[in-house]
């Protein structure tokens, strides 16, 4: 699973000024990697703190106890 | 083909993953950060809290964060460290008494010349 | 809306993936509070 480039051209484009503006391929795909290593990296840190916690339900709280960290 | 959803993930996203006015928690919202030193107009409105709709909170668990997580495939930038060694210093603080250490350390460094 | 659909469809599949290799469960909730996060990324 991974985000499709158009998807990842149609968020870039939300906040471009300039609609023309035109993004190439390389970089659709560095950004699509960058958005799965995120949402990788947020799901397994979740995951470690429902394991450390003796859960198999990752649930709101672990991702919170985890959030400051990630988006430091 | 192109970005939206096909027929067939729509119907996926609708059944597996889609938030529901029945659900306890049907909206899911990111902090709004609000500094008391700017004016209003620029902190932009203040959400109010509304049920069925939960904030996630980057506070709630704050006395957790005197200790790096476990990461798995991006370690901790500086900024986290300084994150956690900052939070580490107001854990011991909120166990001082009387008069910081840090306060009493700091005064036995200061010279007045440096900031007079 | 759509495009937020869209972006949660995809990180539902990722924590699917994640779920499978871990052996765990996400809640809705999660998925779609780390979709928020990605979406504002």
């Amino acid at each position: 699973a991974g985000f499709r480039k158009e998807l990842v051209s149609r968020l870039l484009h939300l906040h471009f000024k300039d609609d023309k503006t035109k993004v190439s391929g390389d970089a659709l795909q560095l950004m699509a990697e960058l958005l799965r290593i995120f949402v990788v990296e947020a799901a397994v840190r979740g995951v470690r703190q429902a394991q450390a916690e003796d859960t198999a339900l990752v649930d709101v709280d672990q991702l919170e106890k985890v959030l400051p960290q990630l988006v430091c | 083909k192109d970005w939206f959803l096909s027929e067939e993930e729509f119907k996926l996203w609708n059944r597996l993953y889609r938030l529901r006015n029945s659900d306890k928690i049907k909206e899911i919202t990111l902090p709004r950060v609000h500094f008391p030193s700017l004016q209003e107009e620029e902190n932009g409105p203040i959400q109010k809290p509304t049920t069925g709709i939960h904030e996630l909170s980057l506070g709630e668990w704050r006395v957790w964060q005197d200790h790096p997580f476990p990461t798995h495939q991006v370690d901790h930038s500086e900024r986290c460290h300084h994150f956690v060694s900052v939070m580490q210093m107001i854990e011991r603080m909120r166990h001082e008494e009387g008069e910081s250490n840090y306060e009493l350390e700091m005064k036995s460094y200061l010279q007045m010349e440096d900031v007079s | 809306q759509r495009l937020k659909a869209a972006v949660h469809y995809t990180v539902g599949c990722l924590c699917q993936e994640v779920e499978a290799d871990k052996e765990v469960q996400f809640s809705k909730q999660t998925i779609a509070a780390i979709s928020e996060m990605t979406f504002q990324q």
